[in-house]
């Protein structure tokens, strides 16, 4: 799986 | 964005309301951790350091603006406004064991070695385990009033409402961050034990 930052949750 | 980060982010809005409002309108922070406070003003601020480098969303913005006010004002409440209502003689657990080894953890496993990142890993570490001086609160006393087990109820809900949006993005957009999921899951774990007694007692 591609690991993505998550910054768009809070 | 899906149902369950929609959810997850009202309950915990919720619970951050239900808990200020019960300070507010009791004129007391009775029965409050007032450390637990202390470390969640800590994550949203070296959470949302990012409120000055990047654009998300208006959504996103407002939601992290709500959070972090809403927490230095309970602090506020808690430290300076009501402080003759604070029991500070049961919130006695060492913050010195959290911070530590959650500093060091967020120096050694990160997605990149810069400042801001280290601050978001530090966050999402320390938000994991920032309940923890209440619920030693908790067990310390053996009470809690109604209102603050419905403000744990909310927070754990909302914990376990991340993880169903993290398995919803697995899915659907391939999404993963195994510091944010690993932390969340041990985070929802701390909150079992407490959602077994709401249940349980709750209902008597």
């Amino acid at each position: 799986a591609a690991v993505v930052v998550g910054k768009d949750e809070l | 964005m899906n149902i369950f980060r929609i959810l997850g982010d009202v309950s915990h809005l919720l619970a951050i309301i239900i808990l200020l409002l019960k300070i507010v309108k009791s004129k007391s922070c009775a029965g409050i951790s007032g450390k637990s406070q202390i470390l969640f003003a800590l994550v949203f601020t070296t959470r949302y350091l990012d409120l000055f480098t990047n654009f998300i969303s208006v959504y996103n913005t407002v939601m992290k603006v709500v959070f972090l006010v809403c927490a230095y004002i309970t602090v506020y409440m808690i430290y300076v406004k009501f402080r003759k209502t604070f029991d500070s003689e049961n919130d006695s657990f060492r913050l010195e064991f959290l911070l530590v080894p959650v500093t060091g953890l967020s120096f050694l496993e990160n997605h990149s070695f810069t400042p801001l990142e280290i601050l978001w890993t530090f966050s999402i570490y320390l938000e994991s385990v920032a309940i923890l001086p209440q619920l030693f609160m908790i067990s310390k006393t053996g009470e809690a009033e109604t209102i603050t087990t419905h403000y744990l109820f909310f927070l754990g809900l909302y914990r376990a409402l991340y993880i169903a949006n993290w398995v919803w993005r697995y899915h659907t957009e391939n999404f993963y961050d195994q510091i944010a999921v690993v932390s969340g899951v041990v985070q929802t774990i701390f909150y079992c034990d407490f959602f077994y007694l709401y249940v349980t007692k709750g209902r008597q």
